[in-house]
């Protein structure tokens, strides 16, 4: 075990809630200090700890304060949404933050759900109340000081810490092996059980293999909010702006865009409006507009309302790839091997397109003509072409750079392993052997 | 404002320096992190997690960093420590 190198100096500590899930967590507030209270009570069974719900007039000044939190909440451990990071705990001190104790409220909160549907809260107020109380993260396993989540445990009255823990405890708290906390008063020894039969709102939870995500081929892939979401088929992955994939397990497109029509498995192309940050999805020859994550009354509405025509005078039946380019600010929709350009304003949801287009998709210098999708993305409003399994960049506002290499969207997006040359391939070098 | 393109390597440095393994980036002196103390730092990150030590962001190095965690880092390094004792005085 490892210790974080302060301790409480009494072992008659106060404790209270000061806030509760508030987003995604079906769980009561009852419910939640009662599960709590057994995440302490497995550091004071057997040591001198005894844990002291405080009052609400004292709330403030208990030692460890327990709060769910969001984002950024002005402690220096800014919160990343679903996934990620989960919750931390500042150790003991005489610093006004020491014991806090913090949750993601953007996790699902759970208790006694199946692994996979949620975040375990007794899980992790056990392993945060460690730190509370003065340890840090251990390699060891097991040892419920280990930094990763590791999932339900359980009957959480039945609960007691593996050995690495209890030995780290016991040294800084000392030995009392006679004593067990009682349940808070009014609550029997058994927590109330979670219904059997899943809710009504359940949602479906895919299972695709990680090749779906490592073989590329995207439908489509946009910049939401600084996030970059790649769809495929009836799934999206999402990468967060500071570049990391908030879970290699795909959603369901339907799960989260909410107002698609029953089977949509195939986007064909999607992007955030620069004027209202409404965010268009093309599917077919229709086209939905979204106010955040729901669909607006009035859509699906028809691609012709767009007025875009080729060349040759056919109406287009099909978008391929749109974004908006950061360096001037204008929308670019592609169709075949042409685009067109858009000026959008506040006063017309679908302006015409630009005089002069369309234009020869060819004009894009070393990047394929008909690409999955399009994004403009970084500080610099780089253009990321993406097709099959590779991806292209065009530095900030330019057309016809030299030479634009393609990288591996696999890696470099997907997380997945760079790709074991072929041995076949004429690129892989011969290694001779000599046993001389 | 958007992150630099993605870049598997600067994920990576990014996690190793978020959970103590590396040294945080200093703006100041603007010092570049080696490919050894990098090798060094994924060693340390398998060790710690059980995995086994390549040195090298392979898959399950990759799969280990994308697991939902605590925000804390495992590893409360010595020059942290001394930039706070320094900064204090």
């Amino acid at each position: 075990y490892a210790l974080a190198g302060s301790s409480w100096e009494k072992t008659h500590l106060r404790w209270s809630v000061l806030s509760y899930p508030r987003l995604y967590s079906s769980l009561s507030q009852d419910h939640v200090k009662l599960i709590l209270f057994y995440a302490l009570k497995v550091w004071s069974d057997n040591t001198n700890l005894q844990f002291d719900a405080a009052s609400e007039d004292v709330a403030d000044s208990a030692e460890i304060r327990i709060s769910f939190e969001h984002s950024l909440h002005d402690d220096g451990y800014p919160f990343d949404g679903k996934g990620g990071t989960l919750a931390h705990a500042f150790f003991p001190g005489q610093a006004d933050i020491s014991g806090d104790t913090h949750f993601d409220d953007e996790e699902t909160w759970t208790y006694g759900a199946r692994d996979g549907e949620g975040t375990d809260l007794f899980t992790v107020a056990v392993h945060e109340f460690g730190h509370a109380l003065g340890l840090s993260h251990s390699s060891t396993n097991p040892s419920i000081m280990r930094p990763y989540y590791q999932g339900p445990v359980g009957d959480i009255t039945k609960y007691t810490l593996p050995m690495d823990d209890l030995q780290a405890i016991q040294t800084l708290y000392g030995i009392n092996v006679n004593r067990a906390t009682p349940p808070p008063s009014g609550h029997s020894t058994r927590l109330p059980e979670l219904p059997k039969n899943p809710s009504p709102t359940r949602t479906t939870q895919p299972n695709p293999g990680h090749q779906d995500r490592c073989e590329g081929g995207f439908d489509a892939v946009a910049n939401i909010r600084g996030d970059v979401f790649f769809f495929k088929g009836p799934y999206f992955w999402r990468i967060e702006r500071s570049g990391s994939l908030v879970s290699l397990n795909p959603a369901l497109i339907r799960n989260f865009w909410i107002g698609l029509p029953p089977g949509t498995d195939k986007i064909d192309a999607v992007y955030e409006r620069k004027t209202d940050s409404r965010i268009i999805f093309f599917i077919g020859s229709k086209y939905w507009v979204f106010k955040d994550t729901r669909v607006l009354p009035g859509y699906p509405r028809h691609l012709s309302e767009w007025g875009m025509r080729t060349r040759d005078g056919r109406v287009v039946e099909q978008v391929e790839a749109a974004f908006v380019w950061a360096h001037n600010g204008h929308t670019y929709l592609f169709s075949g091997e042409e685009f067109w350009r858009f000026t959008e304003n506040e006063a017309q949801t679908v302006p015409p397109p630009d005089a002069d287009y369309p234009r020869s998709a060819s004009l894009w210098k070393g990047v394929p003509s008909v690409p999955d999708d399009i994004i403009s993305w970084g500080k610099a409003g780089d253009t990321y072409f993406f097709k099959d399994n590779s991806y292209w960049v065009l530095k900030s506002g330019g057309m016809d750079q030299d030479k634009v290499n393609p990288k591996s969207t696999a890696r470099d997006w997907m997380f997945c392993p760079t790709p074991t040359p072929d041995i076949q391939s004429p690129f892989t070098p011969h290694i001779c052997k000599c046993n001389c | 404002a958007p992150a630099p393109a993605p870049d598997l390597y600067s994920r990576g440095m990014d996690w190793l320096s978020r959970y103590g393994y590396l040294p945080p980036p200093d703006p100041r002196t603007g010092r570049l992190q080696t490919k050894e103390g990098m090798e060094r730092a994924i060693r340390q990150m398998q060790r710690f997690a059980g995995l086994e030590e390549t040195g090298k962001l392979d898959e399950d190095t990759l799969r280990q960093m994308s697991v939902p965690r605590c925000s804390l880092p495992d590893i409360v390094g010595t020059e942290d420590m001394l930039r706070k004792r320094r900064k204090k005085r």
